[in-house]
């Protein structure tokens, strides 16, 4: 078994979860912040049988599209004609981030 | 080294700590929700020494317990005499779902 | 690649972010809580290159101290004398406590 570790934005994280069930995978949701951005994101683990690692996968890139966020960082204190120039930087977000990690013992009980 | 992920139930979760802290164990506990019912339930992740894993499992068993959940999923729309018969589903819930990884290097700071 | 999951104190969670993305590491912060003392604290976990696991171990003892913090057990019913003393007990909480994961499969959709 391998567990299966995705950052996701928020606007995705229903539909992957739902598709994801409906497929039989069980998961857990994390409510997580991106430490660059630092706005909401979410964390979705999810213990899977080795042979079902590609479709998982699969399924994520399916369900989560990269996206464009708008960064205005603090503007820096400049001359009275720079401070009315907000710079806007733009920001590519993946769909999703995934690590898969070996799991030695998965217990239920 | 290894770290012992459990995914327990909200109502377990406090026994379950206070049991573990009072063993020497240590742990961080976080707000997690269950990807199919939707619920919230608690991920709890502990760094064991090898030879503690098998005690802290049979602690987990010993104090998390399987529930019967009633789920009851939007009814599809159907005639009017279906709609008033709300189709409810027992799910089953473990106590706990155990996912044991190795650690490679613990630091303390 | 490895998967560096740390606990840290909340106050040094800000400072330590910033330095980690001055640093082009990329991470994902989850709200915790300590088994023992029940407090909130910062869970932060970033996937790092092999070769840059030792930078990132060094940057975190930098930013996140060790500290005391006061614990006020719920006391015993003892005598009349024996509950207007209050028992009051030093608990050390490191700056950080670091888990090195590996990661076999990092995939970025
Ligand atoms: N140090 C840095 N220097 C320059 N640009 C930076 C940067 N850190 C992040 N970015 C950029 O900002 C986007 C959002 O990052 P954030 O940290 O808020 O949110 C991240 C973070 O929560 C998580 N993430 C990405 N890589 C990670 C990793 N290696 N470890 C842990 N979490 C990661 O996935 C979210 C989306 O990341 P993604 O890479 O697609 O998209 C990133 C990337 O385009
Ligand atoms: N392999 C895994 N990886 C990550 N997290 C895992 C996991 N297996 C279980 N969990 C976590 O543990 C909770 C209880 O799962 P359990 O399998 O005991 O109990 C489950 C199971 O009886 C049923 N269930 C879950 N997913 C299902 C699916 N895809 N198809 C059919 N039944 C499902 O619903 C109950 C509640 O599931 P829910 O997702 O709300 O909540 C799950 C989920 O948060
Ligand atoms: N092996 C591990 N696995 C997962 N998470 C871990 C961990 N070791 C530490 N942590 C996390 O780091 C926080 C600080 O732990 P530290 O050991 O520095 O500082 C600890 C330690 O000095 C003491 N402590 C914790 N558990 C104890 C126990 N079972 N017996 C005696 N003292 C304990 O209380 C302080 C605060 O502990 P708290 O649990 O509130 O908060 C812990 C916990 O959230």
């Amino acid at each position: 078994m391998k567990l299966v570790i995705a950052v996701v934005q928020d606007g995705d994280a229903a539909a992957l979860l739902e598709k994801m069930v409906e497929n039989g995978f069980r998961a857990t949701k994390l409510a997580s912040t991106g430490g660059f951005l630092k706005k909401g994101n979410t964390t979705i683990f999810a213990g899977v049988e080795n042979e079902r690692i590609q479709e998982i996968i699969h399924l994520i890139k399916e369900k989560c599209c990269v996206t464009q966020q708008i960064l205005t960082p603090i503007t820096s204190a400049g001359g009275p004609m720079e401070s009315y120039l907000p710079h806007l930087i733009d920001v590519p977000v993946s769909g999703a981030n995934i690590f898969v990690i070996d799991v030695e013992q998965y217990i239920k009980v």
